[in-house]
């Protein structure tokens, strides 16, 4: 057609190139760009900064701008849960929120409730120095209902205003270990309050982000995504289906390994670095 | 699955004795689906897509096969070629200590991947050393430690050290000192885009030479799999991929990137979070897998 005369099937292709290689999937990718197309057409809209503003429109457009991004802080004790498959930067992200937390004037404890990993105790001990946290833990091979639970009564007998609990990585497909988890959360939930349960996503996974956010939704619930390594070249954009698709709030961005390395997740801005 | 999609695209259009272009056209459109699906990065999907194309382009009907099963059999020998043909094995050395350096990005599996190497390695009579080279990460040694302890291997640690480089160049003169067979050497996850944290490994690489470098993927890596396997490769010589987490339940198209772009055979599979789940890389199940 001779409107959409800026730009021709191939550079419609390389826009749907662009959101594919950010890991949106393809049916994400398919869809914004046929949406853009439409507009563009009804809008008469034929440059490319133009093309390229619609395109940034229609990804916002799957971002809910009213969802909760803060984190929910109950009375005190308030327990933030922290979740994931392996490796994605759970305890990492802990010590990261330990510090603004303790930055706001919050007092807070953590619990090593990944009892399985070598060294997470030690790991985790460090992060706690670092961030100005005490640290809960048992022995190796404790149970990690126990470990949460003493946690969460150290919290009250010392008046912490934020307990966080770590939890050992866990690959979403394996049920055993998937109830461990929901047994974590009914046990901490039997004397105290589960505010937050964050999901912690590597930017760096394809579609099986989504997959790993549909199963601990459905094992625990999850309030919000920290989206950890975005200071690499991956772009995330299995956010777009998490938020979509789940309705999960991606409340935080992991961007390195230290321990200021955390911002709030803002939509606008993550649209922008996705298209580059 | 993709066999049944095949098959509603033969009985949809009329065969005749070669596959025709048509047929091969709306083939070639689910296999670029099917592998964007399992995260082959975009790039490599073109190149394997257009090579798939060659060779059905005009390929003969046998008369055993269904065009559906013709096609198929020639996506997964393209696919099984470049994941590295039956599986590969580490370099085998004449005079040891043979080095391995694992390298790749944060949380990607290294340190799990290194005991578990080394527990395979003294499983078959040989006597490794494992080198914590990783002094950046908390508790990264103790975790080396520990899981070696576990394996029944010794670990050479240096605890408050600080040039990685220097330790691993230690720990390879200790194996020769002890006259043992393999030196595993564990490092930092890094970015890729880290400047200074690849120029470390650059220098690790260059104090113990190593004979074998294993690029370690997570096998839910998506598109970024490419960029990962080309910046590694610029910094050493990448000899091999280990992909980790093959125990859930991701597509593992990183397998076909990363082996696409260091032209080198995914070497092992990291089934598990025990020191046994260790495999060697099965190419013709990764290639099903992947096609989903
Ligand atoms: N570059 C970068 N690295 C990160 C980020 N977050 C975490 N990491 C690194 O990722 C690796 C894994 O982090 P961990 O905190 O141990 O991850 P985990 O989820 O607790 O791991 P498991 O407990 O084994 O499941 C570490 O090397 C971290 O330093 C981030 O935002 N950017
Ligand atoms: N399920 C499963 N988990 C694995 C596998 N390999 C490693 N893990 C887990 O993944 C997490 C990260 O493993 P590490 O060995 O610490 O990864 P790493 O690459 O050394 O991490 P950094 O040193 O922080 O970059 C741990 O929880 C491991 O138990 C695997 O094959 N399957
Ligand atoms: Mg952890
Ligand atoms: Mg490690």
């Amino acid at each position: 057609d001779a409107l959409g005369a800026g730009l021709d099937d191939d550079a419609w292709d390389d826009l749907e190139a662009a959101l594919i290689q950010a890991d949106t999937g393809v049916g994400t990718a398919t869809a914004v760009v046929s949406e853009v197309r439409a507009e563009a057409r009804a809008a008469g809209v034929t440059d490319v900064d133009g093309i390229r503003t619609l395109m940034a429109q229609r990804l916002l457009a799957r971002f809910a701008a009213d969802a909760p991004r803060a984190l929910t802080i109950g009375p005190p004790p308030s327990v933030w849960l922290v979740v994931g498959v392996n490796g994605t930067g759970k305890t990492t992200t802990i010590g990261k929120i330990a510090a603004d937390q303790a930055a706001r004037g919050r007092r807070v404890v953590m619990a090593a409730a990944d009892t399985f990993r070598a060294a997470a105790d030690e790991q985790l001990e460090a992060w706690a120095r670092r961030a100005g946290a005490e640290l809960v833990k048992h022995r190796p091979g404790a149970d990690p209902g126990a470990v949460a639970f003493d946690a969460l009564a150290h919290a009250r007998a010392r008046g912490h205003d934020l307990l966080i609990v770590d939890t050992a990585g866990r690959l979403h497909t394996k049920v055993p270990l998937m109830d461990e988890l929901a047994k974590i959360r009914r046990v901490v939930e039997k004397e105290g309050r589960v505010d937050e349960v964050l999901l912690v996503l590597d930017a760096t996974a394809g579609q099986n982000g989504l997959a790993q956010a549909r199963s601990f939704a459905a094992a625990t619930g999850v309030t919000g995504v920290v989206l950890t390594k975005l200071d690499g070249t991956a772009k995330g954009g299995i956010a777009v289906a998490v938020e979509q698709e789940l309705g999960i709030p991606i409340k935080l961005i992991g961007v390195g390994e230290g321990l200021g390395d955390l911002e709030p997740f803002e939509p606008r801005r993550f649209v922008e670095a996705l298209l580059g | 699955s993709l066999s049944s999609r095949f098959d509603d695209i033969f009985t949809r259009l009329r065969n005749r004795g070669r596959l025709s272009d048509k047929q091969v056209d709306e083939v070639l459109r689910e296999i670029r689906l099917a592998l964007l699906e399992a995260d082959v990065s975009l790039r490599v999907v073109k190149a394997f897509v257009a090579d798939v194309r060659e060779r059905a382009q005009g390929a003969e009907i046998h008369k055993s096969l269904s065009p559906a099963q013709q096609v198929i059999k020639i996506v997964n020998e393209a696919l099984i070629g470049v994941l590295g043909g039956e599986a590969k094995g580490l370099v085998p050395v004449d005079a040891p200590p043979r080095v391995i350096l694992m390298a790749g990005l944060q949380g990607s599996g290294k340190t799990t991947a290194a005991a578990k190497l080394a527990k395979h390695l003294r499983g078959k009579g040989r006597r490794p050393l494992l080198a914590a080279c990783d002094l950046r990460r908390p508790a990264a040694t103790s975790q080396l430690q520990l899981l070696g302890e576990q394996a029944g291997v010794p670990v050479h640690a240096e605890p408050g050290a600080t040039d990685a480089p220097a330790v691993a160049r230690r720990a390879l003169e200790e194996a020769h000192a002890e006259n043992l067979t393999d030196v595993i050497v564990d490092t930092s996850g890094r970015m890729h885009v880290d400047p200074e944290l690849m120029a470390e490994l650059g220098a690790v690489a260059r104090a113990v030479e190593p004979h074998e470098t294993l690029l370690v993927c997570d096998a839910m890596t998506g598109q970024d799999a490419v960029n990962v396997a080309e910046a590694f490769l610029e910094e050493v010589e990448v000899t091999g991929v280990v992909l980790t987490k093959l125990d859930g339940d991701a597509r593992g198209g990183a397998a076909l990137s990363m082996s696409y772009v260091t032209g080198c055979p995914v070497k092992f599979a990291g089934v598990g979070e025990k020191l046994d789940d260790l495999e060697p890389f099965h190419p013709d199940r990764m290639a099903s897998r992947i096609l989903g």
